[in-house]
């Protein structure tokens, strides 16, 4: 299977409701500094259930899209990712993650509400590791990976197996 | 845990020399660099550590952290890819990996992803026009001037001629 | 003590607002963004410290953590001309600083250092052309392919037409 | 006055003896990957005297010349850069800095033998402060400029005042 598009609402610099794809097999990301581009990565990143701080948020509010240091400290606003992944026989499962009015995350399959665990395994089952992370590089990360000492190789092995 | 452990190591060091070799064989160099994973000690593989080595075609060090910035973000790429062919996920994401790359190295780069690209789906967010030649889609990220906020343009790449 | 101290960072303050100005204005936002240093405890400075804001032209949030790759480069650029500015040196030398950036901030920021080449030399590594286009002499280096090791041409860049 | 030329004899990637310049106002530097481009700031950087470990080198030695990890090894190897500084009046000053066949450093001035407080206080008079290092950026450091705490900002400015 693979992504084919995703649903964003409030997310990050994207404000109000965008639609983002369809994407390819092989899907290049372009655009002037400061647009908005990791800002998708950390997108998807955030609906596979990545934690905040490896989005750049101190807190899951931060993802939320705000208009100014004002408006960030506003209550109850929310923001939501929802990915479209279609499997091997064309249907399409829905995976869901919204940022609710009182600073919580919710998770959703095919707009059901499940709990984090039933969502990881259904991730899990579709090889997608989110633990291991072994399919997200993060800007700025790529030669710190050539740089791990023995010790973290091994702990990065460990995550896969 | 440890027999599971031993068969992800035989097949990443198993790999890895492949993939490093394919990210950079050029017409001088026609044979590439050459990769390798060591465990530090046979006897308690969790206690050490694993050692990587990669020596680019006309380098003759072992040490790492001899190499440049570019030859360290290829060397990187190989473990990587390396790594994920173990438990591969159906799609991979790349932020900007090209930074210290050159032209040529960017290519080759691009190269490999293209090949990968049956089975294996790739999203590479770049700054260099190199990718998205070769890419069949491309999404266009831009600040919409009157709001301030991020606005997207997709782009199916395909219906130009080949690149 | 003190005095050295406070004297350097109202000389510092009060040029990276312009420095920052002079890097991110462009033709849509012919006013560029703002940057200021503030000091966390006036009465004892050395134990606390100085905190940097950067703001680009479009954004209203003034913690720096938020800002992508690309900002933050510049927002260090224009904080390190302006250390500099305080103590200058009679030479600059940067390696490879343009990474992260895009076309247009690559421009600004070559252009910038060209035009402070009159009195302080800048010897800038790169592998983005936008930077050679600016400069007045290009030092080649390359790998000699019997022997391994490095080499280099040097070419003066004033005797062809003005870029 | 600015930087004329150097002269490597032995440095890093650089073998035998080779005359790098004559550097303008503005120098851009250029190559591929791996040919050699920050060895170049490494070898001006080592002959004002900055830090071993700040030029990716353990020890002095791993700084000299070699074919290979064998050559590495072998005692008694030398290697030394010369800074040629061309003064506002149009006199040439040298800088030379050796690696000794022993693995110890030694300072020149203009071809005389001096200790590295002379060696220093001279860089300074020309405002060549070695140790805030305010004018040098190696590869990779840029964005973590911006990111420094407050705190670390203090010490920064400390040192040039
Ligand atoms: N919650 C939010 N609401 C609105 N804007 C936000 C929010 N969080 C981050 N931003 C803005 O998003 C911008 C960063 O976007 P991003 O990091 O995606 O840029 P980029 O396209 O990756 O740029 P570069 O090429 O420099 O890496 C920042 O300028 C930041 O102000
Ligand atoms: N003492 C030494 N003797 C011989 N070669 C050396 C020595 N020290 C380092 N090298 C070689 O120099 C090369 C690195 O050169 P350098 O870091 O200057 O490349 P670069 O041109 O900056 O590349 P990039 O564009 O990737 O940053 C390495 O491949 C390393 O093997
Ligand atoms: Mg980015
Ligand atoms: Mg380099």
């Amino acid at each position: 299977g693979k992504i084919d598009r995703i649903e964003l609402e409030n997310f990050k610099s994207y404000k109000g409701h965008q639609v983002i794809g369809p994407f390819f097999d092989f899907t290049a990301i372009i655009g002037p500094n400061g647009s908005g581009k990791s800002n998708l990565m950390d997108a998807i990143s955030f609906v596979l259930g990545v934690r905040t701080s490896q989005l750049r948020g101190g807190q899951l509010k931060d993802l939320i899209y705000a208009f100014d240091d004002r408006e960030k400290e506003q209550g109850g606003r929310r923001a939501s990712v929802k990915l479209v992944y279609r499997l091997e026989n064309g249907t399409e499962l829905l995976f869901t993650r919204i940022i609710t009015g009182a600073g919580g995350s919710e998770y959703m399959i095919d707009d059901r509400v499940v709990n984090w665990d039933d969502y990881n395994a259904r991730l899990k089952s579709l090889g997608i590791l989110v633990k291991a992370r072994n399919f997200l590089v993060f800007q700025g990360d790529v030669e710190s990976i050539a740089s791990k000492t023995p010790r973290e190789l091994t702990v990065l092995l460990e995550q896969i197996c | 845990r440890l027999t599971r452990f031993m068969e992800a190591l035989e097949h990443i060091s198993g790999n890895i020399d492949k993939i490093y070799k394919q990210l950079t064989k050029s017409s001088r160099h026609p044979l590439g660099g050459s990769a390798y994973l060591n465990l530090e000690n046979e006897e308690e593989p969790f206690l050490h550590g694993i050692k990587y080595s990669a020596m680019p075609p006309t380098k003759r060090f072992r040490d790492m952290e001899q190499l440049s910035g570019g030859e360290k973000t290829v060397a990187a790429l190989a473990l990587l890819f390396s790594i994920h062919s173990y438990k591969p996920s159906p799609f991979f994401i790349l932020d900007e990996v090209d930074a210290a790359l050159d032209n040529l190295n960017v290519a080759k780069v691009a190269g490999f992803i293209r090949s990968k690209s049956n089975g294996l789906q790739s999203i590479v967010i770049s700054l260099k026009d190199t990718f998205y030649h070769k890419a069949e889609a491309m999404v266009g990220v831009y600040k919409d001037f009157q709001t301030g906020c991020s606005r997207t343009l997709t782009f199916d790449l395909t219906k130009f001629e080949e690149s």
